[in-house]
């Protein structure tokens, strides 16, 4: 696999966004823009070398496997993917992960939780979606419950969630849900990105614009 | 045996699907 990116500084992949207007929409500077380039453009090579992200390469970037099936991982990618054509562009791969920096305002991480989880984009979080997530978190994991229990744990969760008790969990709700359970968006925030200069320096001999506070 | 009181949605963020920390691994 050669080299696609550091030694030819003006070729850009489809759907580049100048550095500036992204870390100006975003929790990031310029320099970490330009960082995430390079992890972009290593991701967006892997498989098929076109600049763009395709699920086997976001896959094989999450599990060392291009080939394996998560449902939570096809919902990250839909999300990411907001063209919705079937890739994820640079711009879409920066607006994206700029929810999970960790300045991120916390109403756009429970927002876009919230996004993740209301598999079928009906505006609720259903119960039959909790119980297809469970199941789909069990198959990947090595936690076996019985039927009985797995229902009783999504009636206890609707439960807590569903205040209103119309059987589904809206926005509002899943707000209130969050604020009682906060380890519940933990993993919406990664702390690598306070750090990315430093996982891809390359970028910095050849940064063509200055950070500005 | 698991405790009725278990959160589901806590059971689900732990999907290795929803670790983007390993984006960044090298």
């Amino acid at each position: 696999m050669g080299c696609f990116c550091s030694t030819s500084k003006n070729v850009k992949t489809p759907g580049y966004e100048d550095p500036t207007i992204l870390a100006s929409e975003t929790p990031f500077t310029v320099s970490e823009v330009e960082a995430l380039y390079e992890l972009f453009l290593k991701l967006s090579n892997s498989i098929i070398e076109d600049g763009l992200i395709h699920k086997e390469e976001f896959q094989l970037a999450l599990f060392r496997n291009e080939n394996e099936k998560n449902l939570f991982a096809d919902r990250i990618f839909d999300l990411f993917d907001v063209k919705r054509n079937g890739v994820i562009e640079f711009g879409e791969f920066v607006r994206s992960l700029g929810v999970f920096h960790p300045n991120a305002a916390l109403e756009d991480k429970i927002a876009f939780a919230f996004r993740l989880y209301d598999l079928r984009q009906t505006g609720y979080i259903e119960r039959e979606e909790l119980k297809e997530m469970v199941l789909a978190l069990l198959h990947e994991s090595d936690l076996v419950l019985s039927d009985d229990m797995i229902e009783a744990i999504v009636d206890k969760t609707f439960k807590d969630a569903d205040t209103k008790d119309d059987g589904r969990i809206d926005q509002d709700e899943w707000k209130a849900f969050v604020s009682q359970h906060p380890s519940l968006i933990k993993n919406m925030t990664l702390p690598y990105l306070k750090d990315i200069t430093l996982a891809f320096p390359s970028f910095i001999a050849r940064t063509e614009v200055e950070d500005s506070e | 045996v698991a405790p009725v009181t278990m959160n589901a949605f806590e059971l689900i963020s732990k999907s290795q699907g929803l670790n983007l920390s390993s984006l960044f691994e090298k």
